[in-house]
């Protein structure tokens, strides 16, 4: 039997708009731990890390492991049926063929049952190894997300260079060149507003804005975002996923030819 | 121009 609730279904819609840009499919892993879930974009370029801890859902329980592959369009489809403020609970039987979604409005006036199918996925996981990496950048995600965009419309790809000073990105095509500079924040009074860089060696390197953009998806989850970045292995993109857990995105760099 | 790369040159399978 699985079983799990989180009072605010906001989040599990965010999390499924995080990673449906990536996904046509995933399998959701159910221990007694969480929630885990990894999976390649078709053209494995980048990676999806999503990893729910047991004890940051209102109710858990995961008496034996579970695979749940799911249709991430359909599961958009059941997940817009519940309300912002509804409470959801994921069920499901072991060895069930189905999940189920229930949604409850705050006083359980209204309780919305939806049963959806469940698919048989082939898993390819890889096997990421921990990495000390040369560079990382925290940052706001909102702007993260705008210098994403912004950067997009002048090329392909975009360059992400990080010393001490700060971080810059920058892209180029035929309409002309764009550059952003971002300096460590000195003194913030928010926390979330701060540009924190902690640097071993300087980096640069190259990455399809096509992916950068759909990570920026994760950007309602958290307020502030996390680079990772070390010369030639993926970038490490991570928004936190309040106190449940969080959500890594890894990408490929592109190298020159 | 540059060359995507993809995960498996970095990563393997479990």
């Amino acid at each position: 039997m699985f079983e799990a609730r989180l009072v605010q279904s906001a989040i599990l819609k965010k999390v499924l708009e995080a990673i449906k840009d990536l996904l046509t499919e995933a399998t959701f892993d159910c221990s007694d731990s969480g929630i885990q879930l990894q999976a390649m974009d078709n053209a494995h370029v980048s990676l999806v890390s999503l990893n729910l801890r047991s004890d940051g859902f209102d109710k858990y329980r995961c008496d034996r492991n579970l695979s749940m592959g799911m249709n991430l369009g359909n599961m958009t489809k059941i997940m817009k049926c519940a309300g912002a403020e509804d409470t959801v609970t994921m069920k499901a039987q072991d060895n069930a063929d189905v999940v189920a979604f229930m949604f409850e409005s705050k006083n359980q006036e209204k309780v919305s049952d939806y049963e959806m199918k469940l698919m048989n996925l082939d898993q390819e996981h890889l096997g990421i190894p921990e990495t000390d990496y040369s560079c990382i950048v925290k940052m706001p995600s909102q702007e993260f997300a705008r210098i994403c965009r912004d950067l997009s419309q002048f090329g392909e790809s975009m360059a992400i260079s990080c010393t001490k000073e700060g971080v810059k990105f920058s892209s180029a095509g035929d309409i002309g060149s764009a550059n952003i500079k971002l300096a460590q924040t000195a003194n913030v009074d928010a926390e979330e507003e701060a540009v924190v860089i902690e640097m071993q060696e300087p980096v640069s390197l190259t990455f399809a804005c096509r992916y950068l953009n759909s990570f920026t998806k994760a950007t309602p989850l958290s307020a502030q975002v996390q680079l990772s970045m070390s010369a030639d292995v993926p970038l490490v993109v991570e928004y936190k996923i309040g106190e449940l857990g969080h959500i890594r995105y890894y990408l490929a760099p592109k190298i020159e030819d | 121009t540059a060359d995507q790369i993809e995960l498996y040159a970095y990563y393997l399978p479990d």
